[in-house]
């Protein structure tokens, strides 16, 4: 972890009596690695950096007992910091309150629908779900078994028809029979496709959505800036889920998303079955950036 | 004409960002890229295109080699597909099933997710498109069994390839890798393993998890070769340059795309390319 490469890289500064700014140099160049190494954005690490590096240069560090316990604090304290603070629920304003969710190729959308429905329900909403899915084979479907699983409503439809269509449709159904929620999955896209994300624009605009959330894989590496930065530019995200934490990737991606595009994470995926929904909590993420 | 220029520090620090942001990784990019700092350090002249070709000669030997025949010689040849969630083994899946039908040869396919809502139906609905045959059971059924039923029927009726899907798992969850390992034996009961190729498919958005990826799946069952999908995204997949080299497996095919032709023989020099302009 953290703090043992620290040990290591700064071993013998206690026969120099303490650490010296040259010593907090060789520190921070052990933090980027270990920050790269978590996937966390080349650029990102360059900012976090220097953010850190006049708190880690301070008195505080230079004259202490545990100098090591205090970078890997300030560290920490910052990673908290820039991920979100304090946790951040859902915007269930208005009636239906539309969730539009969006990502890439198999992030992890279509399951997401179903554990937001899920975790909806569970706190006395009544969540219709849709999917605006129609290019992927028996992607509706998947969403109608998820949603049979749960005892949710499922607004079905057929894939020749559009995904605009469905999705205005879903909304009508969804005032006039009294959901309060309804939860539209979209289709994986490129950031890159000009067609998809004009769709996913177009989908925006007719539904209104009071949450459009970025689903994105926990293992992405270095290319999430590229992903959310481009999402929030022509889709504007009120959020971030990201997908598949209970594996052993670091994570670091997140922490290059939010720092981006500054949309807070609000959920984790914890896994496949749609009970494996949390509210995500800065604290645990950071200690596994930090390693 | 072009002016012959000597690298610098700064140049070796923009190239260093380049191949980190390519998913290379500290530990590949820091090799390819100390020996030639040590050279500045030393004041050693290293022109720009000295260092470029030596950097690309360096990573296309980083890059393993599939020293056998591909696809593989027997009958029936068993192409097994694994891998965690959402890379795109069924796509892939129907992807080198067409390629392997436009050779002319007789392609089934075997629907081993059980487990999650729909796998089934999808591979189902390739089948269609792609007039392949699809062997399934129901959701829920146990994939060792829907797998050895899929075999024996190749046997019987003179497949040339079976095509054999599984469900996504996190290589981290042990009950799911020992399922992986149950599925491998009951291939071994009816195919020699010098007819099957076990293909670990890893997204080219995957940063370094990647490495502990292919390093739980090889440590479960053998695996020949990677397959990197979505490479027409805007990740260059460099993380697979340091998952071929420190487990020597070579990569085989690129995904291009979500249809059923978007997927390409890997070509080393291109992808060494897009890395290292
Ligand atoms: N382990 C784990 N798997 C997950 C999690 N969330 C989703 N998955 C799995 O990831 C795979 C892809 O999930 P989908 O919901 O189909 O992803 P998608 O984004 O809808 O995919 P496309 O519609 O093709 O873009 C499936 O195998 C899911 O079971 C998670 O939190 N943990
Ligand atoms: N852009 C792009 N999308 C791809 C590629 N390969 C697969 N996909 C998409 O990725 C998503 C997931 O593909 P699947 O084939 O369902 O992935 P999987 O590994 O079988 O997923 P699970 O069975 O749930 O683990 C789908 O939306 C595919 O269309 C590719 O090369 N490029
Ligand atoms: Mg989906
Ligand atoms: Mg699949």
């Amino acid at each position: 972890n953290l703090s043992e490469r620290l040990e290591k890289a700064l071993a013998g500064f206690r026969d120099r009596g303490k650490l010296s700014p040259d010593d907090i140099k060789k520190g921070l160049r052990e933090i980027r690695l270990a920050l790269l190494e978590a996937d966390v954005n080349y650029r990102v690490v360059k900012d976090f950096l220097a953010r850190i590096e006049a708190r880690a240069l301070s008195a505080e560090v230079l004259e202490s007992l545990t100098p090591f316990q205090q970078i890997v604090k300030i560290v920490y304290d910052e990673l908290v910091n820039t991920l979100g603070g304090k946790a951040q629920g859902l915007n269930l304003s208005t009636k239906p309150t539309v969730i539009l969710l969006a990502g890439l190729q198999g992030s992890g959308k279509t399951t997401t629908a179903g554990k937001l429905a899920l975790f909806l329900k569970k706190r006395g909403h009544n969540p219709l779900l849709v999917s605006t899915d129609v290019y992927r084979p028996a992607a509706i479907e998947q969403l109608k078994i998820l949603s049979q699983k749960i005892n949710i409503p499922f607004f079905d439809a057929s894939p020749s028809e559009g995904a605009l269509e469905i999705a205005n449709n879903a909304f009508k159904m969804a005032k006039n029979t009294g959901r309060d929620v309804l939860i539209v999955d979209t289709a994986g896209r490129l950031h890159i496709d000009e067609d998809l994300m004009e769709e996913l624009q177009s989908l925006k605009e007719s539904l209104k959505p009071v949450e459009t959330l970025l689903v994105a894989d926990a293992m992405m590496g270095q290319d999430a800036v590229n992903v959310a930065k481009t999402f929030h530019e022509r889709v504007g995200l009120t959020g971030i889920i990201l997908t598949k934490v209970e594996g052993d990737a670091r994570g670091g991606a997140a922490l290059s998303m939010k720092e981006v595009t500054g949309c807070p994470i609000k959920f984790l995926g914890v896994g496949e079955k749609l009970e494996a929904l949390e509210v995500f909590h800065p604290e645990r993420l950071a200690s596994r950036i930090l390693g | 004409f072009v002016v012959e220029k000597l690298i610098d520090l700064a140049f070796l620090e923009e190239l260093e960002e380049k191949l980190i942001l390519s998913d290379l990784g500290v530990e590949t990019t820091m090799a390819l890229l100390d020996p030639f700092k040590n050279k500045i350090l030393k004041g050693e002249p290293v022109t720009t295109s000295d260092l470029k070709r030596e950097l690309k000669r360096i990573s296309l030997n980083l890059l393993a080699d599939y020293e056998k025949p591909f696809p593989p010689d027997g009958k029936p040849g068993v192409l097994f597909f694994l891998g965690v969630n959402g890379v795109g083994k069924t796509t892939t899946i129907a992807k080198l099933a067409l390629k392997l039908k436009e050779a002319n040869k007789k392609v089934l396919l075997i629907a081993g997710d059980t487990f999650r809502a729909a796998a089934i139906d999808q591979l189902k609905k390739w089948g269609e498109r792609l007039n392949i045959p699809v062997v399934a059971q129901q959701e829920g059924a146990d994939a060792s069994s829907v797998i050895y039923q899929g075999l024996e029927k190749a046997l019987r009726e003179d497949y040339d390839f079976v095509l054999i899907d599984t469900a996504g798992r996190l290589h981290t969850k042990y009950n799911l890798m020992e399922e992986l390992k149950k599925m491998y034996r009951v291939m071994d009961k009816l195919v020699p393993r010098e007819k099957r190729v076990n293909l670990l498919v890893l997204d080219a958005t995957t940063g370094q998890n990647a490495i502990s990826q292919a390093e739980h799946f090889s440590k479960a069952i053998p695996i020949d070769a990677l397959i990197i999908t979505k490479m027409d995204g805007t990740a260059k997949g460099g993380i697979a340059l340091a998952v071929s080299h420190k487990y020597k497996l070579p990569i085989l095919f690129i995904g291009l795309g979500e249809k059923a032709e978007d997927l390409l023989a890997f070509d080393k020099e291109a992808f060494i390319s897009a890395i290292l302009p």
